[in-house]
């Protein structure tokens, strides 16, 4: 663990006062090493280093920490930080009725399974009256995957008709909404690359007729140094209100967390914690914040 | 790199940089650099611009050994199977799509068994797929024992002296002890009604994953022995260089790579052309 490596780092450190520039170096070290193995991008791992050099220079080794303990204490409270530690991270449900919500993301990120947790998330916490709306009409069975979501849960799902494209069910939705009675609209999107001109100008020209209240990217956790540009590529495009990171139940440590909000600065609302439509989580910035440093 | 710049930290920085940003991780660039140091020094080379060719000899060498595309020869006079296994979204059910299409299309008859009889519309995707690429498709209803109809896929498959058989499973997180033990008994299942089979037990590897695909590769290989890699999604802005400490680790023959999301968008995995992507 990182506290094992760093008490290696201070093991010659015994009982001085403040912590020497050397002695920060020599910890950041291994903390930069950490946060690489965890994934996080490059040159966010290089800004953080930077930052938290700052914040330890001339710290106070007290009785109460080993040094160790407070180079680990100083990284860690800047990690929640930079996770959203005190942001409000809440779901923007305020508006006119029906309010849309778009979810955005890489090809097999979760974005379909999430659609279904936000659904039940939405009408069992939230009281609200969800219509989950597929708009994937490439990824085969796609539309059928939505539905099957929704019977299981008892939540109303769209139905397109045979080769509707995406902007023709953002202006059916909207009458259908009204006349039904939905207050949130969940658009579930086709997985793309941020790279994919085309398929990107699919996703501005969505929005601009979806007017979304939210558009959140759903972001693997395992994701690896790519994470910062796809987090830009989609952020550039659409512009990200929120993040949604999913398969928090592996063994990842999830650096792409970080890299994707030091990309956007925006708050991480939600995780997926499995594939059952419950398993759906807020995001605890600290808990995150432990699982990077590993 | 200008020719004349000499070979200084700033390089051996950079060339670090392009390393972990192609997920090749910290370790094994640590170990790849090191490398290249000591063989600078023994060659005295020094000027900058011979460094580059060294480093994409030195990864292209570590990958070679293990390029080995997938061949159906080792399987008899009975049909060659291949179970398909990874975590959740990596690309395993289009992967068989496109490996059943290449099949077809050399004239081989192929069956395709849905065994992830777990995930919503799983079964119905894969349909489309085997339709797409003219194959044989076998299915139980959703909520069936997978390794019911992996077993009953075999069975068609040499009851109609087909080539080749596909299982695709449900993506499972290798963290998940008794889903691993659920591919655990299809193997077993399949290697009771066929002996030997499956003959090949293809690892999809998503490219864009970070330092956890050696986890994954690892997990997977204990548990069911992996002999086959296919890293899906290279078409984005992901390198994929996780292989590269998969490799070095776990020796696993490197199949095929996924390009994108049409049923010819399947390669042959080349270490050239790899090394190439990776330091473009
Ligand atoms: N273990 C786990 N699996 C998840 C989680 N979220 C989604 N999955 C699984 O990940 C796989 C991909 O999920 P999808 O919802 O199909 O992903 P998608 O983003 O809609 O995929 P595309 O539409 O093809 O881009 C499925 O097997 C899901 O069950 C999670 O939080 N944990
Ligand atoms: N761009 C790109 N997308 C791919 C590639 N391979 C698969 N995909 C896409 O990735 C998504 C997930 O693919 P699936 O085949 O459903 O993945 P899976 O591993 O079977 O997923 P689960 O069964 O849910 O675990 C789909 O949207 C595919 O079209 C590839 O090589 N390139
Ligand atoms: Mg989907
Ligand atoms: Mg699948």
């Amino acid at each position: 663990t990182l506290t094992e490596r760093l008490d290696q780092v201070f093991k010659k450190l015994k009982g001085r006062g403040k912590l020497t520039e050397k002695d920060i170096k020599d910890a950041l070290r291994e903390v930069r090493l950490a946060l690489l193995e965890a994934d996080v991008n490059y040159t966010v791992v290089k800004d953080f280093i930077a930052r938290a050099e700052e914040k330890a220079a001339g710290q106070e080794v007290t009785k109460s920490l080993t040094p160790a303990q407070l180079v680990i204490k100083i990284v860690h409270q800047e990690l929640i930080t930079l996770m959203g530690g005190g942001e409000n991270n809440s779901l923007k449900l305020s508006g006119p009725s029906p309010i849309p919500i778009m979810l955005v993301g890489l090809q097999g990120s979760g974005k379909t399974t999430t659609a279904g947790k936000l659904a039940g998330y939405l009408r069992d916490n939230k009281k609200r009256r969800p219509y989950l709306v597929p708009a994937d009409p490439y990824r085969p069975a796609a539309i059928e995957q939505l539905k099957k979501l929704g019977e299981s849960l008892g939540i109303d799902c769209y139905t397109p008709a045979s080769g509707e494209d995406p902007l023709q069910t953002v202006a059916k939705v909207r009458e259908q909404a009204r006349e039904k009675d939905f207050d949130t609209l969940i658009f579930d999107t086709a997985g793309r690359l941020h790279i994919d001109e085309e398929l990107m100008e699919e996703l501005r020209a969505i929005k601009e007729l979806m007017n979304p209240q939210e558009i959140l990217l759903v972001a693997d956790a395992m994701t690896g140094q790519d994470a910062v540009n796809v987090a830009k590529g989609f952020n550039d495009a659409v512009g990200i209100t929120g993040i949604i990171l999913t398969k928090l139940d592996g063994d990842a440590r999830g650096g792409a967390a970080l890299s994707i909000k030091a990309v956007t600065q925006r708050p991480i609302k939600f995780v997926g914690i499995g594939e059952k439509l419950d398993a759906w989580e807020v995001f605890h910035p600290d808990r995150m914040a432990s699982r990077i440093l590993g | 790199l200008r020719p004349g710049r000499g070979m200084d930290e700033a390089l051996y920085q950079e060339l670090e940089e392009v390393l972990i940003v192609a997920d090749v991780g910290a370790e094994a660039t640590r170990r790849l650099l090191e490398g290249i140091r000591r063989e600078t020094k023994k060659q005295g080379m020094t000027d900058a611009h011979d460094i580059l060719p060294l480093l994409r000899r030195e990864v292209s060498e570590i990958l070679r050994p293990y390029e080995a595309p997938l061949s159906i020869k080792g399987a008899g006079d009975g049909p060659f199977v291949v179970m398909v296994i990874g975590v959740n979204g990596v690309g395993k059910t289009t992967t068989i799509g496109k490996l059943a299409y290449r099949f077809t299309s050399q004239g081989k008859k192929v069956v395709v068994g849905a065994a992830d009889t777990f995930r919503a519309a799983a079964i119905e995707q894969l349909e489309i797929w085997s339709d797409r690429a003219g194959a044989h498709f076998v299915k139980h209803g959703s909520g069936a024992d997978p390794s019911a109809v992996a077993f009953d896929a075999v069975k068609a498959a040499q009851a109609k002296q087909y080539d080749l058989v596909f299982i695709d499973t449900a993506g499972r997180l290798h963290t998940k002890e008794n889903l691993m033990e659920e591919l655990k008994r299809i193997k077993r299942i399949v290697g009771r009604e066929l002996p030997h089979a499956p003959h090949e037990i293809l690892l999809v590897l998503d490219a864009t994953t970070g330092q956890n695909a050696i986890v994954q590769a690892r997990t997977f290989h204990q548990a069911l022995g992996v002999t086959g890699i296919a890293l899906a999604k290279l078409d984005g802005t992901a390198k994929g260089g996780i292989i590269v400490a998969i490799a070095q680790e776990l020796g696993i023959p490197l199949r095929l790579v996924g390009v994108g999301e049409g049923i010819e968008d399947l390669q042959d995995f080349f270490a050239e052309v790899f090394v190439d992507a990776l330091f473009s």
